[in-house]
């Protein structure tokens, strides 16, 4: 189903959205 | 001015877009010496996420008998591939070394990877859709082009039977893609001209069943009618092509927003 691929990549910029606030939530101490 | 052209890559792209804006900035200003904690878990969770993505991405292109779409996409998903490993080194050399240099570098590659990839990736797939969307109108446009040669009332009825679900679909699906468009003035085009297309329908067939049944009783003002069905069919024709350039924008006019 091509809408899997619009929420899989909805799934990934979240993953990415919490990596990127696990490293500033250490980088912004 | 919007960044993304439709409201789902936005819905999906803006909030990382902002996150990685603001590790850069973080970055370029630190180089703050603190020592980065443990990513493992994260990093893990985007390589999941990326793999899920690739194997669907694989499917769609498997799938997918539009040659754009299976020639564009698999380099899309090599770059979040790639950009996958980046943050999966990242995380390594940052368990050996929490203060280590070369392992922020690649944590902000990495993360512009996945950003930039996905935006292709969704890019890639959105034009595919758009295409579809304009193969439908090629095809109403086809039925326009043979509105001059219907010469009997058995052969308009054919022509309203065929144009008709036809119509119907462009309507739907050019009506769907101007609520997913962010830039207004591509909204307010595709509005006007499909509102355009659907009043002119029925004057179009009026005026073709005028002129058949002029050409059937032989009478004075065949030509005249035959004139006004053929302006009325490049009307609708001018119409559908301003929305298949339309569907077609990305990126936005500086002029137009002026």
């Amino acid at each position: 189903d091509p809408s899997d691929m619009v929420r899989q990549a909805r799934i990934l910029a979240q993953a990415t959205a919490q990596l990127i606030q696990a490293i500033k939530g250490e980088a912004e101490k | 001015m919007p960044v993304f052209h439709t409201k789902t890559i936005e819905s999906i792209l803006e909030p990382v877009a902002q996150q990685v804006s603001r590790l850069v900035i973080l970055h370029e200003e630190a180089e703050d010496g603190n020592a980065m904690p443990d990513l493992e878990k994260p990093v893990f969770g985007v390589s999941r996420a990326v793999q899920n993505l690739v194997k669907v991405g694989r499917e769609t292109i498997q799938s997918s008998d539009d040659a754009i779409l299976r020639q564009d996409m698999p380099a899309a998903l090599q770059r979040v591939e790639q950009a996958a490993r980046h943050l999966e080194e990242a995380s390594g050399m940052l368990k050996a070394d929490p203060f280590s240099q070369p392992a922020r570098k690649k944590l902000i590659e990495g993360s512009r990877g996945i950003l930039q990839g996905t935006s292709s990736l969704l890019l890639c797939f959105d034009e595919s859709e758009v295409r579809k969307i304009i193969s439908e109108c090629k095809r109403v446009l086809d039925y326009l082009a043979v509105a001059e040669v219907v010469d009997s009332l058995e052969d308009l009825v054919r022509f309203v039977k065929d144009l008709s679900p036809c119509l119907s679909k462009v309507s739907r699906e050019v009506d769907g893609r101007q609520k997913e468009l962010t830039h207004q003035v591509h909204r307010d085009i595709l509005i006007r001209c499909l509102e355009e297309v659907k009043t002119l329908t029925p004057i179009l067939i009026c005026s073709m069943k005028i002129y058949i049944q002029i050409h059937a009783q032989g009478g004075k003002g065949g030509e005249e009618a035959g004139m006004n069905r053929d302006y009325l069919a490049q009307r609708m024709t001018d119409e559908l092509n301003e929305i298949i350039r339309v569907l077609q924008l990305t990126t936005y006019d500086e002029d137009e927003w002026d």
